[in-house]
């Protein structure tokens, strides 16, 4: 159990360190098992487990000072990189976007799509950018207050929120 | 092995029978604040057996019974059928296509369905063992809940990756 | 003192319920001091605070069971209901309307505009429904990498976010 | 009263001298992740007197002072300085124009200004002392904090009301 432990943590730290620099365009990332006061082994069996991230051109400090789109990013590197070492058939994300500007939003969204050869991903958005990457989109509405309604989604009007074609 | 259909009668908003097809691919769910998208989730979540109801954001099981609206009584019971295409096998049970059901009455009386067929949780978690499939796999992330391992201390990150993986 | 809490408290609790339906449209909502087990008076000194909301056309329940967005617009007519009680001369809001949809983040704008008779306010924002309400808007970027600069922005062409002009 | 300027130099990733001007009305912030839009919030939050690191995200009060980029060395010092509009002699000083400073040094050195006089942290709270100006004001509501009383406790909330109103 310490094995796997070890190797998982081993793996996930490798994929973490690629999809951070993808989902960044650079920088460096890593996660760590903690040291007593920064010296010595860590305690495979007891560590907690450290975070670090250096997005490109800047200098690595503690992740608490990130902001929240890099925070964002940073997360989401880290679940996929859980995620690619422990496979599922499929995942749901649920307004995982919702701090991120259009650049992160799009580099998110490519980083998807590298991921659908293996799962299904399932996205609850409300950004437009991510529906774009939909291959079917559902909308969901209360026509009848209180009461939940799927209905099917136009794209190329505006906002799919505001004006749904009922199916 | 991949998700089919989500079906959702008297579970949270949904209060009349309503159905999610699922595609290989990205499925994407819109529509405005506090129509039901994540209550889509949260009923995933329950039908895979999802012992929480804070997890569900509910202070009771009771509280995913569809409970009324301004023009509609609330419903006697809730209930979400999941089917998967298990074509390639993946789940260790014959048919080529196995669904998951889940009903909770208001008498607070519960079961489970496999293909139809009463069963316990456990069965369900029998079946998907080893799948990654089940509410403890890291393939759920909630709104708001993105930031959760960054926020956490080095010791709870542990607990959550150790769980996880 | 006491006398101090019981009048902010009504206050804040009167604010409470009309911002709330200006913001909802409609709905109710309401803070409580707790009872023990929902019986008898509340001990005015001890007492918790209660929230109850129930956003037009749905039931009253656990404030758990709303959504982010409704969660969101709850929270911003309880803060904007203590800020008229307790005003300050300005009020820095950074990226309340993150989870808000079109109609949601119009309604917030317009609240937002019946508070400049008394105070300033700064919006941080990615939305560019919010951004169409400031009077005056600053970009920031980074074009040397980790070094923050102020940016002038013009609206009229696309995304400030890609493409600001330089003051 | 209302805010006229805020200058930063040398705070977080303001290495270089910042202005953002105020006008009566909405000011709205805007551009890319991580670029600087809630440091400008740290820096007005951080020259009013916050106290605690862990509230501007840091882990020291050192971890304001700008240290380094790819191109740059890391500052010396971090000053911010925030300008108010006086003319209605809501505060009790003479001058229509009132700047509040804060000063950092990597030594740790710390200093207060009142219109460039030094002064101690205590005289800044005094000068807003019932203006509803202060960092205990409820006028402040940080990224990701909106929702911090709908997820408190009803106990959480009392204290947090107390200390608000
Ligand atoms: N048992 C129930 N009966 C009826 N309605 C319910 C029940 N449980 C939850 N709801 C309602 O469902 C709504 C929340 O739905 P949900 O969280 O899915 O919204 P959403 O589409 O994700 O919105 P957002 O974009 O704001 O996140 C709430 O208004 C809540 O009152
Ligand atoms: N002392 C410092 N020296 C240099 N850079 C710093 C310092 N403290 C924080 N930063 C940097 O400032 C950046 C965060 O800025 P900020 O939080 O203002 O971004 P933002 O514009 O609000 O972005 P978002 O839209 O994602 O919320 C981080 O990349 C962080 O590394
Ligand atoms: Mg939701
Ligand atoms: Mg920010």
């Amino acid at each position: 159990s310490r094995k796997r432990f070890e190797e998982t943590f081993h793996q996930v730290r490798t994929h973490f360190q690629e999809l951070y620099r993808k989902l960044f365009g650079g920088g460096k990332a890593d996660i760590l098992l903690e040291t007593t006061d920064g010296e010595g082994t860590p305690d495979i069996l007891e560590a907690g487990i450290e975070i670090q991230a250096r997005p490109p051109g800047k200098e690595l400090q503690s992740i608490s000072l990130l902001s929240g789109g890099e925070k964002t990013m940073t997360a989401i590197a880290l679940l996929l990189a859980i995620f690619k070492s422990r496979p599922s058939p499929f995942a749901i994300l649920d307004e995982v976007d919702a701090a991120l500007d259009e650049a992160n939003n799009e580099r998110f969204n490519r980083i998807v799509r590298e991921f659908l050869t293996e799962s299904q991903f399932i996205l609850i958005t409300h950004s437009k950018r991510t529906m774009s990457i939909a291959d079917v989109l559902y909308g969901v509405t209360m026509q009848e207050a209180g009461v939940s309604k799927r209905v099917a989604v136009r794209f190329d009007d505006e906002s799919p929120e505001s004006k749904p074609a009922v199916a | 092995m991949f998700l089919k259909r989500l079906t959702c009668q008297g579970f949270k908003s949904f209060a009349d029978k309503t159905d999610f097809d699922f595609m290989p691919g990205v499925t994407g769910i819109v529509g405005p604040n506090g129509c039901g998208k994540s209550n889509v989730v949260d009923a995933i979540k329950w039908v895979l057996g999802e012992q929480s109801a804070r997890s569900l954001r509910g202070r009771q099981m009771m509280d995913v019974i569809f409970n009324g609206s301004g023009t509609r009584r609330s419903s006697g019971v809730a209930q979400v059928d999941l089917v998967f295409d298990n074509a390639d096998q993946t789940l260790p049970c014959d048919q080529t296509e196995v669904t998951v059901s889940r009903r909770l009455y208001r008498s607070g009386e519960s079961e489970y369905l496999l293909n139809s067929q009463a069963c316990r949780l456990k069965d369900v978690r029998e079946l998907f063992l080893d799948t990654g499939v089940g509410v403890d796999a890291y393939s759920i992330i909630e709104q708001g809940k993105v930031d959760v391992l960054l926020q956490a201390n080095p010791a709870e990150r542990r607990i959550i990756f150790e769980e996880a993986a």
